[in-house]
């Protein structure tokens, strides 16, 4: 039995191609994730891992990991991270450049800002299919809330609200720089 | 280091140590310290919100299962990556977008699935999952709420934290003989710097402001002014008056009462 669970499994998996992005946009970047449905060890492991490749002033959405810490290592670039607790203070709010690490521990939220032509990193999350929330977006918090929780909650019109929730547009996770976006538009 | 934890020798009924109030409602928190609560791992608290009153929208570092003591309400729980099913529009039916057109934009929504609760109610909410809760009734809702802190789901240390997306905790009191108050939380976007949650967001920086919630003093459970237009299915839609509906839910539980029955023999 052991034999068949373990001596034949599959135990590795190149994440670094860009033709096996989860997540692309030629503006922004993109994100490959590796979790256990890619590489069933890895829910023995209970661990997963993603690589990102952002470009010059683009984002990660303001987002959080649902189910697990994430310990983000630079291999290239550097980039402005702010993450928040649970109380809503900052507790990192600098720039991160390569060979350097941070642990984001679940559930606090964390805005990157790429600040070099590319900021590449890899993040090991403590869970074998990490889960992400992020805040704007096409899979956004904001997006599955009703227009009225948001304009109570934030005490805005409802113009603005759908400003909040649809202002990304199609955009998921790695978000092209607001000015750039203007440019496009004009 | 749970074990060493739960060598108790004599088992106390507990009560609220600390209140939250906020402008619609207010939550009653049992003490986390206490070893009865650190040896099951779990927290507790009540929370009563008024008619009128909306929960903000908030997540949990934890699995937690509610209970509904009094009232009814609607809620949404919000995942991540689904779909938003619940729709007051329907793209490219003619007839739709001209009615739309004649009314405006301004009633059109679409947002994830939501549900309606009401008194015994047992509503699950995992972890790291923002929710909201809105009271639509006339009677307050009290309900009590288990966190299951020591849950693999959690992988912070067992203290229970909620995560607010909006508006701001206000000061804790706490009961009993040496009361005391904690300070402010805020919610987790007022941790971003404003220029870059406006720059990330595409929205300007008075909105961001606004979402930063620094000055908002209403607390977590707030008033809601007017009316509060979702979309959600309603029986009264498809021409059914409220004695109806009443009616039509007496008879269902009757058959829910009587299939337990039959089960039961």
């Amino acid at each position: 039995g052991l034999e068949q669970a373990f001596c034949s499994v599959g135990v590795k998996r190149n994440i670094d191609d860009p033709r096996r992005a989860d997540i692309y946009n030629p503006n922004a970047g993109r994100t490959t994730t590796l979790n256990s449905q890619k590489l069933p060890l890895l829910r023995y492991l209970q661990l997963n891992a993603v690589r990102g490749v952002l470009h010059r002033n683009a984002f990660v959405a303001p987002h959080w990991n649902m189910n697990a810490h994430s310990i983000m290592y630079v291999t290239r670039g550097n980039a402005r991270l702010q993450i928040v607790n649970d109380r809503g203070n900052t507790a990192f709010n600098g720039e991160l450049r390569q060979n350097q690490l941070i642990v984001v521990p679940q559930n606090f939220a964390l805005l990157i800002q790429s600040r070099s032509e590319n900021f590449e990193w890899v993040a090991i999350k403590t869970n074998d299919n990490a889960m992400v929330s992020p805040i704007v977006g096409k899979t956004s918090v904001f997006k599955g809330l009703p227009e009225e929780v948001l304009r109570n909650a934030y005490r805005v019109s409802r113009e603005e609200a759908r400003m909040l929730k649809y202002n990304r547009g199609e955009e998921m996770v790695v978000l092209v720089p607001h000015s750039s976006q203007s440019r496009g538009r004009a | 280091g749970s074990q060493s934890r739960c060598r108790i020798e004599r088992l106390n009924a507990q009560e609220p140590r600390r209140r939250v109030e906020s402008e619609a409602g207010l939550t009653e928190y049992f003490d986390e310290d206490n070893e009865q609560f650190e040896c099951a791992g779990v927290a507790a608290h009540r929370r009563i919100v008024q008619p009128g009153g909306l929960v903000l929208p908030k997540f949990y570092n934890a699995h937690a299962l509610t209970y509904v003591v009094q009232g009814k309400g609607i809620f949404g729980n919000v995942m991540p990556g689904c779909p938003e099913s619940f729709q007051s529009f329907q793209r490219g039916d003619p007839r739709t977008s001209r009615e739309e057109g004649r009314r405006g934009r301004s009633e059109r929504d679409q947002h994830q699935r939501v549900d309606h609760f009401r008194e015994g109610d047992i509503i699950a909410i995992p972890a790291g999952v923002a929710h909201w809760v809105y009271n639509d009734g006339e009677q307050p809702i009290v309900a009590f709420t288990v966190l299951d802190t020591s849950n693999n789901a959690n992988q912070l240390d067992s203290n229970r934290r909620e995560f607010l997306l909006a508006g701001r905790k206000g000061r804790g009191q706490h009961l009993g003989v040496e009361p005391r108050e904690d300070s402010d939380d805020f919610n987790l976007l007022s941790g971003f710097d404003t220029e870059s949650l406006a720059e990330s967001m595409g929205i300007s920086r008075d909105l961001a402001e606004k979402l930063r919630g620094r000055s908002d003093d209403r607390g977590e459970i707030v008033r809601v002014e007017g009316s509060f237009h979702i979309v959600r299915p309603s029986r009264r839609e498809e021409g059914m008056s409220e004695g109806e509906e009443r009616e039509r839910e007496y008879e269902e539980e009757e058959r829910e009462r009587e299939r337990r029955r039959l089960m039961a023999n």
